[in-house]
């Protein structure tokens, strides 16, 4: 498993086994005295009983809570984001608790791509408007150009 | 408190793929 | 001052604590049950042995004796655990940023800094709506003009039909024929006259 998983099992291990050495044989004959003075081998199965099922016990449920946590796998990926991370020393960023300002991080990288689509498109507009705008100079001039004819001709006859 | 930090902190993973969906969504149709 | 987290909670889908809480609370449980099993047992074991003079409330002594110093224990132990998984395995490093959260920092964004873009998105926009509509416009000038000078030059026909026509009555210049037929019209009428006063 990963490193994360790894230290898990360790800590928990650990856990158990210091809480077993607390409880040890010895401190548990020694609470039921009594008991162990009439009955000592069976003080001593129902003890080893007692440490093998409470283990068991904990195991288990730390296996349960990995398999609902999806444990394993989260430490794997964990491992890996922090194997990217190593080379930065400063802190991260975090969630500001304002979701409107986190939120402009994402939006940022699409309205650039949208405003450069409203640039080129401007520009295209623009070039093309020119173009139009030329013919319909020339058009003005053409039609002034007409009239002017229209209007020596009509004085001729007149 | 700790429904709190679970549900927020599962926004703040989700939603902004969410949002974007919409607003890029928004971009396109006024693109079009 | 209670960290919530919160940034842990967003990886894992859980809070670390709330985690941790339960796993206590369900070694805390099994703890419990392990020593009333213990003690159920013992008392069973007793009840078997003839004359034996140890009442229940003895064992439950024991068993409390037995269980509290374990608590003691326990607890110490996992609190040493907590710490532990807290710090070292469910914490996410503080110079780590999660995948989801990279867009942060490829593009940082002051609130300023988002608003001018909005502010030239905004100008943008507008912009190409008024070259759109200049571009309409444009072209509906281009398609006036067009009527306009086919007008005009069906007018110049008409005016190029009318010298033809001329032309194709042996008059070339409109203007020399024009004078030259004043000056006929008016000889005739000199002549006209001639005539009626021989005749009266």
């Amino acid at each position: 498993g990963s490193g994360g998983a790894r230290l898990f099992a360790a800590v928990v291990d650990t856990f158990l086994e210091k809480l077993v050495a607390a409880g040890s044989y010895q401190r548990f004959a020694n609470c039921y005295r009594c008991f162990y003075d009439l009955q000592p081998q069976l003080t001593r199965s129902i003890y080893d009983q007692f440490v093998s099922q409470l283990q068991a016990s904990i195991q288990e449920e730390i296996q349960e809570v990995k398999n609902e946590g999806n444990l394993e796998r989260l430490f794997d990926s964990l491992d890996k984001i922090v194997e990217e991370a190593k080379e930065r020393e400063e802190p991260a960023w975090r969630p500001s608790g304002i979701p409107e300002e986190d939120m402009r991080s994402a939006l940022l990288p699409h309205l650039l791509k949208h405003r450069s689509h409203l640039r080129r498109l401007l520009r295209d507009r623009q070039q093309d408007n020119s173009k139009v705008a030329q013919c319909v100079l020339a058009g003005r001039d053409r039609i002034a150009e007409l009239q002017q004819l229209i209007q020596d001709r009509q004085q001729a006859w007149q | 408190f700790d429904e709190l930090i679970v549900e927020t902190a599962a926004r703040r993973k989700q939603w902004p793929k969410k949002i974007l969906v919409h607003a890029i969504q928004a971009m396109k149709a006024e693109q079009n | 001052s209670v960290d919530p987290m919160a940034y842990e909670a967003q990886f894992f889908g859980f809070t670390p604590q709330t985690c941790l809480l339960r796993v206590y609370i369900a070694f805390q449980d099994y703890l419990f049950e392990m020593m009333l099993v213990v003690e159920g047992v013992i008392l069973k074991k007793l009840d078997g042995i003839p004359g034996c003079n140890i009442s229940p409330s003895q064992i439950r002594k024991c068993t409390e004796k037995f269980l509290l110093f374990m608590k003691e224990h326990f607890d110490k132990l996992f609190g040493k655990m907590e710490e532990m998984l807290l710090q070292l395995v469910l914490n996410i490093p503080k110079n780590v940023l999660l995948p989801e959260d990279r867009v942060q920092e490829q593009y940082p964004c002051s609130r300023e800094q988002f608003q001018a873009l909005q502010e030239e998105l905004r100008q943008l926009q507008q912009q190409c709506r008024a070259e759109g509509a200049a571009g309409q416009a444009l072209r509906a000038e281009l398609e006036e003009q067009k009527v306009v000078r086919a007008e005009l030059e069906k007018i110049l026909e008409w005016f190029d039909g009318l010298e033809s026509v001329c032309r194709e009555h042996g008059t070339g210049n409109f203007k020399e024929s024009f004078a030259f037929l004043t000056q006929n019209s008016k000889k005739l009428q000199e002549v006209l006259k001639d005539v009626e006063e021989k005749s009266k």
